[in-house]
């Protein structure tokens, strides 16, 4: 079983590729073997990780224009764009070709489903599948909510973030009552956190009512809440991208690798007990 | 002799809202007769400035679709979008429907040049128009681009924030080669600055640099500079929008409010020391 995760927020730099590559690279320490899927045409999960841009031969680019088909055969083969960048981490990288994607396949019938037969194969290699969304709702991050079967949303506990949470969700709900029936929202993560302020316990504080007060309905939120720990704004995050390093060989001690590491366990405990509940008789 | 000016940058959450409406607000306190056009179907700057939503009757939207004729004559009246919202301060609110208008007018021959002739009757009545461009070189962006004078590029001292600018200033230069000649770059605002990392000199010595080498080329960069002062990370800046209040009403000696005090002060020199070298014989 793979935990299939999309991190999506159509707000701009909120933390998505910075929790999608420090998570990743925190798992697989851990000993779990984890895929980062770079759906973004600035391609910066790929960059962080260390990618040269002038070296992606085959890319996520050229698997969403030609997929293996709805068996499974043919098509260009995803195994071809997998790059190795760490012990139990691989990406497949993204090109700012990508950009060109969504015009490309706006009128292919089966435009939201290409991802999910591009992963299909690779899910039982991996254990963990986190797809980088670019800020946007359009055909990537589409794909990326069609070929999950989870969503986490990266971010910031302020008033003007709060403006943008309604219409992810709606595009989540939409795509739950459409192309993909099993996605739910898993949860937030809060980045570039500043615990100590009112003004991020009344945003946190926010997020809580209105996830509380899905509980009882079936939306795709009714079982979301906020991760902890919040990561923690830490300049350490932000440099080590320059060096195409995780936090973890930048700075492994900062607060921001013990913010990430300390959520990577959760998310593990998380889905190792999901796993053992589904195994008992 | 009005300074209009377009606050762009494709990168979201960099501080392009908050700086028009706390720079307008500023210069509005000194004086100056000040125009904010929200380009932004999420309609933030409309937002902060205390606009609500469900009281806009003609917008932005109802502008670009309805524009003045070339010759002036025709279309919607701008001045009936026109909300007065603090003494010297005005602004052409934006709608969520605004998102439509980047289909809408997608094969209209003249689909870049609306907003200027949206703004031309207004220049006689403000000193500084000031355009709040959404997260992306789409059309609205381009309107914005084709009808300002100058651009300001609001942004982060960060390494992946380095990683658009190319391809900001490529979109401005082919603006400049095309519809509009007159289009300058003026300088960057570093937003949510932290000047205290070694992080942070090295992205603002990065951008020295790039514009130092422009200098002596002719690109619409060439005069290029970084504005100061720069603005530090304060969180009452994050907070004053879910007030509808700009920081001078909601922490007016707040180093936020300081910081783009300075700003507007700088600005409205830099224009009147202009104005003063144009008029001299
Ligand atoms: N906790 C943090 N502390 C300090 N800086 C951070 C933190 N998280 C992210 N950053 C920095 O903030 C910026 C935005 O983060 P990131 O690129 O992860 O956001 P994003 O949502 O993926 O952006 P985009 O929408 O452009 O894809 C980057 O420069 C990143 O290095
Ligand atoms: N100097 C600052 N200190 C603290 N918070 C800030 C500062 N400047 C902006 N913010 C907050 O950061 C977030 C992003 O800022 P803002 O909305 O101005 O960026 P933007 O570039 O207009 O974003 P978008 O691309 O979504 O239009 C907002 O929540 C804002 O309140
Ligand atoms: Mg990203
Ligand atoms: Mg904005």
């Amino acid at each position: 079983l793979t935990r299939v995760v999309a991190f999506m927020n159509q707000k701009g730099g909120v933390g998505k590729t910075t929790t999608v590559v420090n998570l990743a690279a925190a798992l697989a320490e851990l000993g779990r073997k984890v895929l980062v899927v770079d759906l973004d045409p600035q391609a910066h999960a790929s960059l962080h990780l260390g990618v040269d841009a002038e070296s992606v031969g085959v890319s996520v680019y050229d698997l969403l224009l030609d997929p293996p088909g709805p068996d499974g055969r043919g098509g260009t083969d995803p195994l071809d764009a997998l790059r190795c960048v760490r012990p139990n981490l691989a990406v497949l990288p993204a090109v700012t070709d990508l950009a060109a994607a969504e015009s490309e396949l706006a009128s292919a019938p089966d435009r939201q489903q290409r991802l999910a037969r591009v992963l299909e194969p690779l899910k039982k290699v991996y254990e963990f599948i986190f797809m980088d969304c670019p800020p946007s709702l359009g055909l990537l991050t589409l794909n990326g909510l069609a070929a999950a079967r989870e969503v986490i949303v990266p971010m910031k506990a302020e008033f003007l973030a709060l403006q943008g949470v309604g219409k992810l969700f709606q595009t989540v709900h939409l795509m739950g009552q459409g192309v993909n029936p099993h996605l739910r929202v898993t949860g937030v993560v809060m980045c570039m956190h500043d615990e100590s302020t009112r003004h991020a316990k009344e945003v946190v504080a926010d997020l809580e009512r209105y996830f509380a007060e899905a509980r009882d309905q079936k939306l795709p939120w009714s079982s979301a809440r906020i991760y902890r720990p919040a990561i923690r704004r830490n300049v350490k995050l932000a440099e080590s991208p320059s060096f195409g390093q995780t936090v973890f060989e930048y700075a492994a001690d900062c607060p921001g690798a013990e913010d990430y590491r300390a959520l990577a366990l959760a998310m593990a405990k998380e889905w190792d007990e999901l796993l053992a509940r589904l195994s008992r008789p």
